[in-house]
C-alpha cells in the first residue's frame, strides 16, 4: 500500500528538521507511481503531483514527527477533495416527468444500471419508466423487458425498428398520460469518435430536456477514462457519473481522473450483477481504493 | 516526434508519457525505455522506431494463431469478465469459420444474464449457424455436455461456447467455469482446444490481474482484444505479454461481424503512435 511505501522511504531519514529536495522527490515518486498503478490518468498525477508537492514542502510535513504519516495524510485529503460530496441526489425537473438519460461506451452497464435505477427510485416512492432505446444491439430491448418484468416495473419499447429519437420523444408523452414521474432513457453504447451516434444523443437531450444525463463507466477504465469524460462532457454537458464493477479489484482511478477533469460528481457505485447492486458513492471510500 | 530536433530527457519523458497514456503501464514502459536507452538512439525518429521494435519483439513471441483440432472437432470456450464483447466476438468467429467452409455450432452457456441467450440466438440466425440452449437458469455444465455429444454426432467442425461474464475475483463464478472445462475435457479429447480471454482495450492495469486469473482457473490460451476501433490504445496486452506470456491471436474492431481481424504485434506497435 501506499502508506507502506512511504514509511519504507522515511525509513531511512534519521535527521530531524529540513526533508531535502531528495527525500521530497522520493516521497512524490512513490504517489505517482501508486495513481499510475491504480489508473489515474497521467496527465491528472502530474496536476495531483503538483498540488501534494506544494504541501509536502510545507510546515505540516516538516515539523512532523511521523513525516510519512503526515504525507499519507495529505494525499488522502488531496484526493477526498476532488472526489466531491457523497451523494446520490437526482435532480427532479421542475415540471413533468422528469428524465434521466444514461450514456456511456459499450459494455459499461447502462442497460443494468438502468433497472438498477428504477428499482432505486420505486423504493423510495417515484413511478419510474424504463425506456428501451437501444436499437442496435441484438435483444437490447428484451434485456430491458426481461429486467422490468423480474422487477415488476414497466418498459416502454417500439420495437428495433423505430428510431431512438422517436422512442424518447414517444416516451415523455406516454409518461405523461400515464403518470410516471420519472423517465429512465437506456441508449446504446457508443464511441466518442463516432460522431453520428454522439450526435444522436443530442437530438435525444434536445427533444427529452433530461433532468440528468449519466455517464455510466466501468470501474476497471484505465487511461482512456479521460477522453471518454471529456467527450460526453462535451457533447452533452453530463451531470453525473456512474461508476459500475466496483465489486471487482479495479482500483478505480477512473473516478479521479473524471472529477479532475469534468468536475462532474459520481452519484452511485455499481456494485453487482443483481438488481439491488447499487450504492451511493462515497468519497473517502473511493480514496482508499485508489491509494491501495 | 514532430519539430524534435535531439534526443534528450525531455523526448524520452515525453515516450513515457505515450506509453503510459496507452495503458503499457509504469513498470513495462520502463523496462522497453530503458532497453532502448541502450540502443543509444542519435535521433527522434530513430527513438521512436526503437521503442516499436521494442514492442514488436514483446508482442512476437505473443503473436498466434487459434488452436485447431487437426481430425476431430475442435472446441472453443470464449471467457472474460463482464460487457468485454464475448458474445459478440463469437458471433464474428463463427462468420468466420462459415466463410472457410466449417460446419459451426454455438453452445448458448450464458444461462445467468437477462437476455443472453437471445442475444446469441438472433447472432446464430444472422450467421445461420446451429444453436444449442436450454432454459434461462439452467446449468452452463448442462448446455456445454448437450453441445460436445451434439458436435461428436454430427462430426461438426467448430463449436464455440459462450459464456457468462464474470468478474475474475468471484471464486464461486470462477469454479463455475473451470467445471464448465472439466466438462469439454472429459467429453472429447483435447477439448477445450482455445479458451479464448476476451479483453477490452479501454481496461486499465486490471487487465493484468484478470488474464493472471482466468488463466489460473481455466488455463487461458490466447487473448482477444476488443473495441480497438474506439480512442482506447490497449496497450495492456503489452504488459500482458510481457509478464504472463500469452498469445495475443484477434482484435476486434467493431459491432459488425466483418470487424474481427487477426493480430499483428508490428501494426499494433506502431498504431500507439498514432
Ligand atoms: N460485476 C458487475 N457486473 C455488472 C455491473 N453492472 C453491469 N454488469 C454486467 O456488465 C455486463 C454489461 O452490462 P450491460 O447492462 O449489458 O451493459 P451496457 O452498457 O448496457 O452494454 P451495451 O448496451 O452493449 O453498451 C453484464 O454482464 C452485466 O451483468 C456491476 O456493477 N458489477
Ligand atoms: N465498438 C466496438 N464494440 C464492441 C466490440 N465488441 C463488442 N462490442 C460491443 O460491446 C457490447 C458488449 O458486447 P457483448 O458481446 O454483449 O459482451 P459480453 O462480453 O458478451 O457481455 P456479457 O455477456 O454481459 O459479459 C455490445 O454493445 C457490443 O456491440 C468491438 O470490437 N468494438
Ligand atoms: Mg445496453
Ligand atoms: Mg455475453
Amino acid at each position: 500500500s501506499l502508506s507502506e511505501k512511504l514509511s519504507a522511504v522515511f525509513k531511512n531519514l534519521r535527521r530531524k528538521g529540513k526533508l531535502s529536495a531528495k527525500d521530497i522527490a522520493l516521497t512524490l515518486r512513490e504517489i505517482r507511481l501508486a495513481l499510475l498503478e491504480a489508473d489515474v490518468n497521467f496527465k491528472v498525477v502530474k496536476e495531483f503531483i503538483r498540488r501534494i508537492k506544494e504541501r509536502a514542502e510545507g510546515k505540516e510535513v516538516l515539523e512532523s514527527l511521523t513525516p510519512a504519516q503526515q504525507v499519507v495524510k495529505i494525499v488522502h485529503e488531496e484526493l477526498i477533495g476532488i472526489m466531491g460530496e457523497s451523494s446520490n441526489q437526482l435532480e427532479r425537473a421542475a415540471q413533468g416527468p422528469t428524465v434521466i438519460m444514461l450514456v456511456g461506451l459499450q459494455g459499461s452497464g447502462k442497460t443494468t444500471t438502468v433497472a438498477k435505477l428504477a428499482k432505486h427510485l420505486s423504493g423510495n416512492g417515484q413511478n419510474p419508466l424504463m425506456v428501451a432505446a437501444d436499437t442496435y444491439r441484438p435483444a437490447a430491448i428484451h434485456q430491458l423487458n426481461v429486467l422490468g418484468e423480474n422487477l415488476k416495473l414497466p418498459v416502454f419499447d417500439m420495437g428495433a425498428e423505430a428510431d431512438p429519437v422517436d422512442i424518447v420523444n414517444a416516451s415523455v408523452s406516454r409518461a405523461k398520460s400515464a403518470n410516471y414521474d420519472t423517465i429512465i432513457l437506456d441508449t446504446a453504447g457508443r464511441l466518442t469518435c463516432d460522431t453520428e451516434m454522439m450526435a444522436e444523443l443530442s437530438r435525444m437531450k434536445e427533444k427529452t430536456s433530461p433532468a440528468e444525463i449519466l455517464l455510466v463507466l466501468d470501474a476497471m477504465t484505465g487511461q482512456d477514462a479521460v477522453n471518454t469524460a471529456e467527450a460526453f462532457h462535451r457533447e452533452l454537458n453530463i451531470s453525473g457519473v456512474i461508476l459500475t464493477k466496483l465489486d471487482g479489484d479495479a482500483r478505480g482511478g477512473a473516478a479521479l481522473s473524471i472529477r479532475m477533469v469534468t468536475g462532474c460528481p459520481i452519484k452511485f457505485v455499481g456494485v453487482g450483477e443483481k438488481i439491488e447492486a447499487l450504492e451511493p458513492f462515497y468519497p473517502d471510500r473511493m480514496a482508499g481504493r485508489i491509494l491501495g | 516526434t514532430i519539430g524534435r530536433t535531439k534526443v534528450d530527457e525531455e523526448l524520452y519523458q515525453e515516450m513515457e508519457d505515450i506509453l503510459i497514456g496507452a495503458d503499457v503501464g509504469v513498470t513495462t514502459t520502463l523496462k522497453i525505455i530503458e532497453q532502448v536507452r541502450e540502443k543509444r538512439p542519435q535521433e527522434p525518429t530513430q527513438l521512436k522506431d526503437f521503442i516499436v521494435e521494442e514492442i514488436s519483439l514483446i508482442l512476437k513471441h505473443e503473436e498466434g494463431k487459434l488452436n485447431m483440432s487437426e481430425e476431430s472437432p475442435t472446441v472453443i470456450m470464449v471467457v472474460g469478465v463482464n460487457g468485454t464483447g464475448k458474445t459478440t466476438t463469437i458471433a464474428k468467429l463463427a462468420a468466420r469459420f462459415k466463410a472457410e467452409g466449417k460446419s459451426v455450432l454455438l453452445a448458448a452457456a450464458d444461462t445467468f444474464r437477462a437476455a443472453a441467450i437471445e442475444q446469441l440466438e438472433i447472432w446464430a440466425n444472422r450467421v445461420n449457424v446451429s444453436l444449442i440452449k436450454h432454459q434461462p437458469g439452467a446449468d452452463p455444465g448442462a448446455v456445454t455436455y448437450d453441445a460436445i455429444q451434439s458436435i461428436k454426432a454430427r462430426n461438426t467442425d467448430v463449436l464455440i461456447v459462450d459464456t457468462a461474464g464474470r468478474l475474475h475475483t468471484k471464486s464461486n463464478l470462477m469454479n463455475e467455469l473451470a467445471k464448465v472445462r472439466r466438462v469439454c475435457q472429459a467429453q472429447l479429447p483435447g477439448a477445450p482446444h482455445e479458451v479464448l480471454l476476451i479483453l477490452d482495450a479501454t481496461c486499465g492495469q486490471n487487465g493484468l490481474l484478470q488474464a493472471k486469473q482466468f488463466t489460473e482457473t481455466v488455463g487461458v490460451t490466447g487473448l482477444a482484444l476488443t473495441k480497438l476501433d474506439g480512442t482506447a490504445k490497449g496497450g495492456i496486452v503489452i504488459a500482458i505479454s510481457d509478464q504472463l506470456s500469452l498469445p495475443v491471436k484477434l482484435i476486434g474492431c467493431g459491432e459488425t461481424l466483418e470487424d474481427l481481424i487477426d493480430f499483428s504485434g508490428a501494426d499494433f506497435s506502431r498504431a500507439l503512435f498514432e
